[in-house]
């Protein structure tokens, strides 16, 4: 070990398993590393080092076939029953095989199968989600298109329903509609969750989810009445395949609508079970998922910087000695911001889920008062964190000198998996302008001296100001 | 709130207090332009008018959520107290910095005021200063491996220099001691000057 690092360990006023084990508790502590020394030693995983000189084709390639391999040697292990419960273990075990935060699989396992289980009905889920568990069906959610973004009523998909056939048919009705985006679309997916505004006799009843088969489950080739590809290379995330889609008056079967808080009845009578924000609490989801997942990219470029600028020496002083360069203030103002801030990032993002949790209690309960507060939480805390730690990132980046611009810095790759969170899931400054609008909404029931969930009490204390 | 309007010293309550007065009247403020605006335009206008200032409550609103929610954390904790202590200097740079940070909002919106805000500077370095010796021990906490952070720069053994040798050697433009493009290229272009 570097002799100036071994000195800095030596001189810490604390250990650092107390810390990790507050980080991540005693028992997913051990787990972790157990599943990273299976890797370590799993020569299966080991060809993964050349990502940065493959092809798109190939990186794609190996991409898929660790996750397969990861599959099964998960199973071997005993760590999955539905792999959807061992989610944030999936994804650790897939990074430190593939060097990479994602993989084309990802909106299978976050959103895909999420929106089966929260907007299906039991019969439903019985019947997609343990084809989704064994990847029977590969999956996506196809909600943006080619014109349209975080502005989900100005979607243009339409899901028109046929009484003499009890069929919806899914239709493109201009190049601004065609879904665009999704990751897993292109080639991965098989089926997809596909947002469209439900028809009945001419009259719109609004955004609703709709499965649809894209794929061949046997061949693999796509069905008659779709049209579908990768949208073709982007500043990061090669591994992944976002997609395009274009329907052509394609028909799937009634029962295909995900119907927990909507139903159409086969004489086409609609009928809505829950309050229409229902539908977007897969995005809420996401969001929270974000704000957990920028923490721990944070925390890796700050680990990246920190440990360096304790190595690198530089400038002579009196005595002709190169202080670490850590030692100059200016440093300690690049990368000590970094390290607090991840910290308040991950404890912020254990908050976050909580409340997300007993949201979600509330909603299987039939109480969706508090949806909207989850929105506000989840806009507002997405945009925030990934735009602090897409500015603190290149601060560690430029921490580096020279050698962050290296792919050799590790930092280049983490600011490329950052960047896009700014911008899916919603734009940040539109995201942030959703929040503002609650914002304005829970002052008004401050104001009429209603009771505010708790992250928003703050608006209740008028008096003080 | 007086405790605030005087303080000199700002212990983790005081600065939690500065954190929602000012996302309070940063709500508040806009709140109240957008009122004054709808006076005179209808409220599309209004609101298109006044976008820059709903960002900032936002903004605002977010930030003071993670301060709430890391010093809620610290505060309901029972944690070995070494790493404790720490955290609670961790958690005070935090907010310290980000007060910092948002000064022009925290200034405009009189939640502080600009000596507070001179202290607080002296207060950051201050916490620089403290914060230096574990600034490694807190990364390793993080406890990512090698194999994940795949970085010559942030190696556990801190052996920085010999992996960027070896990562300059294996570039694939070193398969070769002269790159074909010298004869297919340069040696022409050189010819015809």
């Amino acid at each position: 070990v570097n002799p100036d690092l071994a000195r800095e360990r030596k001189n810490a006023t604390f250990n650092p398993e107390d810390l990790s084990i507050i980080l991540y508790g005693k028992e997913n502590l051990e787990l972790r590393r157990k599943i990273f020394k299976e890797i370590s030693e799993d020569p299966n995983f080991a060809k993964a080092k050349m990502f940065p000189t493959m092809s798109r084709d190939e990186v794609y390639e190996e991409a898929v076939r660790i996750f397969g391999a990861l599959q099964r040697k998960m199973k071997e292990h005993g760590y999955v029953k539905g792999c959807f419960d061992t989610y944030a273990l999936q994804h650790y075990y897939y990074k430190n095989a593939a060097f990479i935060g994602t993989y084309p699989f990802s909106v299978h396992t976050d959103m895909y199968a999420p929106t089966i289980k929260g907007q299906g009905t039991d019969e439903q889920i019985a019947e997609f989600l343990p084809k989704a568990e064994t990847y029977q069906h590969i999956g996506t959610y196809a909600q943006t298109e080619l014109g349209h973004g975080t502005f989900i009523r100005g979607l243009e998909t339409t899901a028109t329903y046929d009484k003499n056939t009890e069929e919806f048919v899914i239709h493109s009705p201009t190049i601004t509609s065609i879904k665009y985006w999704p990751g897993g679309l292109g080639k991965t997916s098989n089926y997809a969750v596909v947002m469209a505004q439900l028809i009945i006799d001419g009259k719109n009843y609004g955004l609703h989810p709709f499965m649809c088969q894209l794929r061949d489950l046997k061949t693999h080739q796509p069905l008659a009445g779709i049209e579908l590809g990768d949208i073709n290379r982007k500043f990061g995330y090669e591994v992944v395949d976002n997609g395009y889609l274009r329907f052509f008056h394609y028909r799937i079967p009634r029962t295909n609508m995900l119907m927990r808080n909507a139903k159409v009845s086969k004489d086409g009578e609609f009928s809505r079970q829950a309050i229409p924000q229902v539908t977007y609490l897969t995005m809420s989801y996401v969001r929270m998922g974000i704000v957990q997942e920028v923490a721990t990219l944070l925390a890796q470029a700050a680990t990246i910087a920190t440990r360096y600028s304790a190595v690198r020496r530089q400038t002579a002083n009196s005595q002709g000695i190169e202080p670490q360069i850590l030692d100059y203030q200016t440093q300690q103002m690049k990368v000590i911001p970094a390290i607090c801030t991840s910290y308040a990032f991950f404890f912020n993002g254990f908050e976050v889920r909580k409340i997300y949790d007993s949201v979600m209690a509330a909603v299987e309960k039939g109480d969706v008062s508090r949806l909207p507060e989850m929105h506000s939480l989840t806009s507002g805390l997405k945009a925030y964190c990934s735009d602090v730690s897409c500015d603190l990132v290149e601060i560690c980046r430029r921490s580096c000198g020279g050698h962050g611009y290296s792919n050799a810095s590790g930092i280049t790759r983490i600011y490329q998996l950052l960047v896009p969170c700014c911008t899916f899931e919603g734009e940040n400054t539109v995201l942030y302008l959703q929040c503002a609008r609650s914002l304005m909404k829970f002052l008004g029931k401050a104001q009429k001296g209603e009771e505010l969930p708790s992250s928003l009490q703050f608006l209740g204390h008028l008096p003080d100001v | 709130p007086p405790e605030l309007m005087s303080a000199v010293k700002f212990d983790m309550s005081t600065l939690m207090t500065a954190f929602q007065l000012n996302a309070l009247r940063s709500v508040l403020h806009v709140a109240s332009e957008l009122q004054t605006a709808q006076k005179k335009v209808n409220y599309e206008t209004a609101w298109n008018n006044n976008l820059q200032g709903l960002v900032e409550a936002a903004k605002m609103y977010s930030v003071y959520l993670v301060a709430k929610f890391f010093v809620s954390a610290l505060s309901a904790s029972q944690w070995e107290s070494r790493a404790k202590a720490v955290l609670t200097q961790v958690c005070e740079f935090y907010l310290v910095n980000n007060i910092l940070d948002h000064s022009g909002t925290f200034l405009q919106n009189d939640v502080l005021n600009p000596s507070q805000a001179s202290l607080l500077r002296t207060r950051r370095i201050e916490l620089l200063a403290e914060l230096r010796p574990n600034a490694v021990a807190l990364v390793d906490a993080f406890d990512y491996p090698d194999r994940l952070l795949n970085s010559c720069l942030g190696r556990y053994d801190g052996n920085v220099y010999e992996a960027l040798y070896e990562y300059a050697k294996s570039s694939s433009l070193n398969q070769h001691q002269v790159h074909p493009s010298f004869h297919k290229y340069v040696k022409p272009m050189r010819e015809t000057l």
